[in-house]
């Protein structure tokens, strides 16, 4: 009962049937054991804390999968062309969150630059990655409180919807000990500010590449420029880090979020369309 | 009438065909780590593959031979009710790393059976 994929009544059924010597017994429960392991892909049964964020875009994915063919139920607005694309080929869609402790915030007058990390160590070797999106969620501007308002409430960003935002990804690489790591843009993008909404960038040619082994995983630098810049409070509305997000409960599905879509050789795309039955 | 009616009911009720189960991944415990589905209809084949077998039981030249010659020798087992049509689903799940993976798994769901 290593990884307990088995029920332990189950267990115990086999074990006093009484066909084997108890320690073949056991010998053959966990070679099954082993085989409903590999059909899953995992290395032991999986054991969540209670704490364990399922992003509602994997929700999206999911509802979207399952309706699929039956209901007719579109694509999450959120969701790019060209990751539904991506989807209709992959079998397999993981999501990753950054490593928080490796991150590495800065913030200039008109410019904020994000460095993240994503331990992709998890996809295994035979799994192909034909396409991988980062995710960045954004929320509206609001324009500061006015001076002569005097309910202190801020305003919509209506006022300012001339506001423009450019975002854009890089992938870091280079040398492990050097100072400045070196940059390549994947992918850019002019964005309204007056608009919550989640960014999808893709990052396709970096995540094959890392997990492949192709190149080594160093990370990705988000930078936003804000070129009319004048308000404080601007560089805080795309939520890159904790530190800029102001509600902590929200954190957890408002974080950056990386996609990655891969195929293992087994089977049907997760959005194959089925025929009806 | 009633008893051949009554016979062929139960003739068919024998016969290979597909049946109904839902597998309650809670029945398991693997609802710990599934985020969804919470279950999904496998169903299942039971049932006789008989002499003569008919038309809709999907079988194989070799079932045929098999069952005819089993009619003749009780010896020779008749063929088997198995599924001979098999769809995916897809699962939501917690990977060992606390990653949310979506993956489409094939073969879980049964959709026809016949005499093989």
């Amino acid at each position: 009962g290593a990884s307990g994929l088995i029920p332990e009544v189950g267990r115990r059924k086999y074990s006093e049937s009484g066909k084997q010597s108890p320690q073949q017994s056991e010998n053959f429960l966990n070679e099954f054991e082993l085989r409903l392991l590999n059909m899953f892909g995992l290395k032991r049964k999986p054991n969540p804390s209670k704490h364990a964020v399922v992003p509602q875009y994997m929700l999206d994915l999911y509802h979207m999968h399952s309706a699929n063919g039956e209901h007719g139920t579109k694509r999450p607005r959120s969701m790019g062309k060209h990751a539904e694309k991506a989807a209709s080929r992959a079998n397999t869609i993981r999501s990753f969150h950054h490593e928080e402790a490796m991150e590495a915030l800065a913030s200039l007058k008109s410019k904020t630059t994000q460095q993240f990390y994503f331990n992709l160590t998890s996809v295994p070797e035979e799994e192909l990655i034909t396409s991988a999106e980062l995710r960045i969620y954004r929320n509206e501007v609001q324009s500061p409180p006015s001076s002569n308002s005097s309910s202190g409430q801020s305003a919509p960003s209506s006022s300012t919807s001339n506001g423009l935002h450019r975002i854009n990804i890089y992938e870091l690489f280079g040398h492990a000990g050097a100072d400045q790591p070196l940059a390549r843009l994947l992918d850019t993008r002019l964005v309204q500010d007056s608009v919550s909404r989640w960014e999808s960038f893709d990052v396709s040619p970096a995540v094959a590449q890392w997990t492949s082994g192709k190149s080594h995983n160093r990370g990705f630098m988000v930078e936003v420029l804000h070129p009319e810049e004048g308000e404080e409070h601007r560089h805080r509305h795309v939520r890159v880090s904790r530190s800029l997000h102001q509600d902590q409960d929200s954190w957890a599905q408002a974080r950056p979020l990386l996609v990655t879509y891969g195929h293992d050789g087994r089977g049907d795309a997760v959005l194959h369309r089925r025929d009806k039955r | 009438q009633a008893t051949l009616r009554k016979q062929r009911r139960k003739q068919n009720k024998a016969s290979c065909r597909r049946h109904d189960l839902y597998v309650d991944f809670s029945d398991v415990g693997w609802n710990e780590w599934i985020v969804a589905p919470p279950g999904y209809h496998a169903f299942y084949c039971q049932g006789e593959c008989p002499f003569p077998l008919a038309d809709h039981l999907n079988s194989t030249n070799h079932a045929i031979v098999q069952t005819l010659v089993n009619s003749v020798n009780s010896n020779i087992p008749r063929a088997c009710c198995v599924p001979t049509d098999l769809s995916p689903i897809s699962l939501l799940y917690l990977d060992e790393y606390e990653k949310v993976i979506l993956k489409n798994y094939q073969d879980m769901v049964v959709e026809g059976c016949g005499c093989r």
